[in-house]
């Protein structure tokens, strides 16, 4: 996606080599017009897929994800990473495991939002070592509902998630790929 | 706003007489058209405020704040309550207390995101004791910018939140104001 190649290009901050700050505009301040156009391009890619939900994880893939879901018609829903004041149904957990915390987290979506048959489209910020997106993927398979793919904004190719992802079958389309970030440079993966 | 309203009569479950869950379009699950409606609504409250910066809250507020944005067409930047892997810029910090939870928690802001002289529209999800609102009001007061008002989706009006903020002589807009949850049943306040 042209607009957000150049957006990272322009404000785009590396950080060790391997670490990608986007902070003005979309992991802390966000560019609504951007997440617009992101979500209208998610929406392009799996328009003939009848998708019927959207699911993401706090805080930052939401914006993203409910402009998608506004331009797919379709409600979204966001695990949440903590127990919040009226999260307290039956709920769908799976854990993620971050490498550099090297610590396990339980994430959890309500069954009430994921129902059998749901053609779900799950949809993050950035896709590293693939932890959060497969812990969505798990909670959707779980409720037996349909992983139809995934869609991320910004893909470290450099790191395994993406792969895992496509080992497990699972169709991931990402609108910015990064095959390096190696002294301090973003370079985008030139071809599919 | 009518159509928020009558969401809140047919989906909204009141919790011991004080507490409003709304996870099935709000703060769990997101309905976006619905959202798209509220960022409308409250871009018309503060079309002649010559808005320049939305700030909310993570994570509830991030939906409706990212929707006003869209269409009062300016950045949105949500506080950040836990760190983040790139939030290590110098911030602006606040306290938040939570009465249920007795314990006070610090939010932060990057003060690259708010400038001497913004002119800052606050929005969340709920207001209720007003402490979130109060703490991003201060965040802004420090940077030297502009509170021009608080948008709220849905206010409690038998808590003190909304009196508080208006003593402290802001702006508040509130979409849906419940004047109380008791006996588990929604009454609207009827008039301003
Ligand atoms: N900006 C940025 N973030 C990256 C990058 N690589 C991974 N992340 C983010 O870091 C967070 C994952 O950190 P950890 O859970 O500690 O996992 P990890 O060490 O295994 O990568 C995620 O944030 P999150 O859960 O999405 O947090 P939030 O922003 O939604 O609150 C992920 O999106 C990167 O290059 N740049
Ligand atoms: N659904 C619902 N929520 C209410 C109601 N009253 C307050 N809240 C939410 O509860 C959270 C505040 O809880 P505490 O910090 O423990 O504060 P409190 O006990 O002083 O109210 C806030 O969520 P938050 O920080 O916005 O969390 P998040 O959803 O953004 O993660 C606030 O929006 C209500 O009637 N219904």
């Amino acid at each position: 996606m042209k607009v957000l190649q150049e957006k990272i290009t322009k404000h785009g901050q590396v950080i060790s080599g391997r670490i990608l700050k986007v902070d003005s505009f979309l992991n802390h301040q966000i560019d609504p017009e951007l997440m617009h156009q992101i979500g209208l391009e998610f929406a392009q890619l799996f328009s003939s897929d009848e998708i019927t939900k959207i699911i993401t994880i706090e805080s930052s893939g939401i914006a993203p994800a409910v402009m998608a879901g506004l331009h797919l018609h379709v409600p979204v829903v966001f695990a949440r990473k903590r127990k919040s004041l009226t999260l307290n149904d039956d709920l769908l957990s799976s854990t993620v495991f971050s490498f550099t915390k090297n610590e396990t987290n339980e994430i959890s979506i309500s069954k009430k939002y994921i129902k059998e048959n749901d053609r779900v489209l799950i949809i993050d910020d950035f896709l590293a070592n693939g932890e959060a997106a497969s812990a969505l993927a798990e909670m959707v398979e779980k409720a037996n509902a349909k992983v139809m793919g995934i869609g991320i904004v910004i893909e470290k190719s450099f790191q395994k998630g993406a792969n895992k992802l496509k080992d497990q079958g699972y169709r991931v389309e990402s609108l910015a790929r990064i095959s390096s970030l190696a002294d301090d440079k973003v370079t985008f993966t030139s071809e599919k």
